[in-house]
């Protein structure tokens, strides 16, 4: 989820 | 979402668009790198294998899935249906010289040491070194068609783009990614020459020719 918080961009 | 996200997404896929349609009005992919083709593939399939681990929103996934459908059918236009006319002796760039380092680097220095951030972190370090082939095949060649030069102009101008989105974050949500950003600038830079070549000649009607 740490993987979800940071990457929210492409 | 804020407004430079959005257009350096748009510009990244209108980079995208210009170069399928180049290579498939002109049923030619002289010009074109296929290695940096490659490479971008590599980008896009190690960077969103999240795609199916997390979801963020319809607008991320449907664009990394265009991004990732894109990548590889370009793919298969260089090396499969349009294969003659290929320019592979002009297209001579070491991948692996781009590929180990990113990869070493992305070993060394991650935010978490886990599998998916590290190859997030390799693909981000790929990404910004990932046209050297095409800007190493423009400049063996010294010169590049005026449709190549727009789509090296928009997929340039995404990360720069990108920049600014990433100024806008940290002034408002205080959200900062240190490696985005430190590549994403060198991934900007790398650009500048071609930029520079681009306004003061391919807007102004001139080829793109390099100085002999």
């Amino acid at each position: 989820s740490k993987h979800l918080e940071r990457h929210d961009e492409l | 979402m804020n407004i430079f996200r959005l257009t350096g997404d748009l510009a990244h896929l209108i980079a995208i668009i210009i170069l399928l349609h180049k290579i498939w009005k002109s049923r030619s992919c002289a010009g074109i790198s296929g290695k940096s083709q490659v490479l971008f593939a590599l980008v896009y399939t190690t960077r969103y294998l999240d795609l199916v681990t997390s979801y963020v929103s319809i607008y991320n996934t449907f664009m990394k899935f265009v991004f990732l459908a894109t990548s590889y059918a370009t793919i298969y236009l260089i090396y499969v249906k349009f294969k003659a006319t290929y320019d592979h002796n002009h297209d001579t760039f070491r991948i692996e010289f781009l590929i180990l380092p990113s990869l070493a680097l992305a070993l060394l220095i991650n935010h978490y040491f886990n599998f998916l951030e590290v190859l997030w972190t390799f693909s981000i370090y790929l990404e910004s070194v990932a046209i050297l082939p095409q800007l190493f095949m423009v400049s063996k060649t010294g010169e590049a068609e005026s449709i190549t030069s727009h789509y090296l102009f928009a997929l340039g101008s995404y990360r720069a783009l990108y920049i600014l989105n990433w100024i806008y974050r940290y002034a408002t949500e205080g959200h900062y990614d240190l490696i985005a950003i430190v590549a994403g600038v060198v991934q900007t830079v790398l650009y500048c020459d071609f930029f520079y070549l681009y306004i003061t000649k391919v807007l102004k009607g001139k080829k793109l020719q390099l100085p002999a």
